[in-house]
């Protein structure tokens, strides 16, 4: 895939995380997110809107990413949350 | 999907639109409240729920058309983006609440490219409203993203994923077979609700020959989507399916049914069609044929067209049994078949078939108790599904029945016992108009 502008890399960490993906990053330590954590969110979302699997923000999960949509999560915190857990 | 969220507790929810979109070119304040209407009525036709349409700011679902940041959490992002959100049941003060983002076009019966189609986003925030998540399912109206319009609200079909989910919730309306699957099922039989009400009646002063709804004997009555109508001479009154007279005052035709002779001054018969719901007007030898309330090019039309004598018709109606036609005139009647548009054979016949109906009836109908009404003079018989019988106890008299009138006038017949010599014990409704109260009924 075409390499990423930061700018798409933080908008698309960013979707990631209002729609339950991604659980937020870390207020107090600031922690990022983990690429691995990164990749399976991007897997997760992808499965849900019925893309192929790559775990990279192409174009096909870009433009998923623009369609307008509900603003409620996709994925419940308990579910971000306890896949961190199980990690 | 998302584990499965709280859901309601009660089942009659009210809601209302708090605030509209401001500058919607193409959406007036009456077609979001028709929209919102069935929107939610796409959930309550499956579900055991029942919405009612409320004022004042107690509303279970508060519907609000808002922008970017109002402080709930979930901002807006201007056009495009997110659209619209609600809140699941029990999260307090905000259950069921639900936003549309103003900055969005929203539109209703307009291709794809032209907006956002609003009935079909208001079915998916209803699905939260009442307790449903987001799901990956390629058919489910409940995928996050706005996927196009989903055609008319008058005959939209929830997809099955979603009516499974939700009978999980709240279980099966009785109503509703369940076990048919959305290939096998036609469209749901529930006729749509005719739009547009009579226009409010305190803005028509009522006419001087207005008649009294409770000395008239009708020229026509009919079961017209669901709900019940009460012609006489130039004007009409209308009950709602829960038998809710509508107002007291009756509405002109001319002002409703649009496309009628303006000097037309009664109504033979009406009925609804079965298969396609357009509504057919009779006056002697003429018929008129109506798509929802407004008369459809080329008529009037001959009723030889059916079949039938150029004498005119007394009653019409469709007898839920075996959705055939009958048309009465005298002490005849006709079988006519509405699907391949002939008469059956073997007609006319004599009325005394029909055990207890008398002839020169004034019309009949069917309701949505599956029962038959007949109506003469200030009375109606009631025939109990596929019984060709007049159920014992009758005629009872329409105005207290249907009309909520409370004592018939001095000339109507008397309230006569029936066979078991007990007084009637019809359901008696205080009439208020009389001593300055007005009765008045909430229909959506």
């Amino acid at each position: 895939a075409p390499s990423l502008t930061t700018e798409q890399m933080d908008m698309g960490v960013d979707w990631l995380s209002k729609f339950g993906y991604l659980p937020p990053a870390d207020p107090v330590t600031g922690q990022l997110q983990t690429k691995e954590a990164l990749t399976k969110a991007i897997k997760a979302m992808q499965r849900f809107g019925g893309l192929e699997e790559t775990g990279v923000f192409d174009q096909a999960t870009l433009g998923l990413m623009k369609t307008p949509r509900c603003s409620l999560p996709d994925m419940s915190e308990t579910e971000t949350t306890s896949s961190r857990r199980r990690r | 999907a998302l584990s499965p969220q709280k859901k309601w507790a009660k089942r009659h929810l009210s809601w209302r639109v708090r605030t509209f979109p401001k500058e919607s070119a193409v959406l007036g304040r009456e077609t979001v409240r028709a929209l919102m209407y069935y929107a939610l009525k796409v959930w309550s036709d499956i579900t055991p729920l029942n919405f009612h349409e409320v004022a004042g700011n107690k509303a279970d679902i508060q519907i609000d058309f808002t922008k970017a940041d109002h402080n709930d959490g979930y901002p807006f992002d201007g056009p495009g983006g997110t659209v619209a959100h609600a809140f699941f049941p029990g999260e307090r003060f905000t259950a069921g609440d639900t936003h549309f983002d103003d900055d969005e076009a929203w539109t209703f019966r307009s291709p794809d490219s032209h907006g956002m189609d609003l009935f079909a986003v208001a079915v998916h925030e209803f699905g939260h409203a009442i307790g449903l998540a987001h799901t990956s399912a390629i058919e489910s109206i409940m995928r996050p993203y706005y996927q196009g319009p989903v055609g008319d609200p008058l005959k939209y079909d929830l997809p099955y994923e979603d009516k499974v989910r939700v009978w999980q919730l709240y279980g099966v309306r009785d109503s509703v077979s369940h076990t048919a699957r959305p290939d096998a099922s036609s469209h749901t039989d529930d006729p749509p609700v005719l739009m547009d009400l009579p226009e409010n009646k305190s803005t028509v002063p009522p006419a001087r020959d207005a008649p009294d709804r409770c000395t008239s004997q009708f020229d026509a009555v009919a079961q017209i989507r669901g709900e019940a109508f009460f012609f006489k001479g130039k004007y009409f009154w209308r009950l709602t399916r829960d038998r809710h007279l509508v107002s007291l005052r009756p509405t002109q035709i001319q002002r409703f049914w649009r496309g009628l002779p303006a000097n037309l001054d009664s109504i033979d018969a009406v009925y609804e069609r079965p298969g396609d719901h357009k509504i057919v007007f009779f006056k002697g030898m003429k018929y008129w044929v109506f798509k929802d309330n407004i008369v459809e090019e080329g008529y009037p039309r001959l009723i030889s067209d059916f079949g039938l004598p150029i004498e005119g018709v007394d009653a019409a109606f469709v007898w839920m049994h075996n959705d055939k036609t009958y048309f009465f005139k005298d002490n005849h009647y006709w079988r006519y078949d509405d699907h391949l548009r002939h008469m059956d054979q073997g007609y006319p016949k004599d009325t005394s078939l029909w055990k207890g109906i008398p002839s020169q009836l004034d019309d009949a109908m069917r309701w949505s108790d599956s029962a038959s009404y007949f109506f003469k003079g200030k009375e109606y018989w009631r025939v109990v599904g596929s019984d060709m019988e007049v159920e014992a106890g009758y005629p009872r008299p329409i105005g207290i029945d249907w009309l909520i009138c409370k004592d018939m006038q001095s000339d109507a017949p008397e309230t006569r016992n029936n066979e078991t010599g007990s007084q009637l014990t019809g359901q008696h409704h205080t009439d208020h108009a009389e001593n300055g109260y007005e009765v008045c009924s909430c229909t959506s």
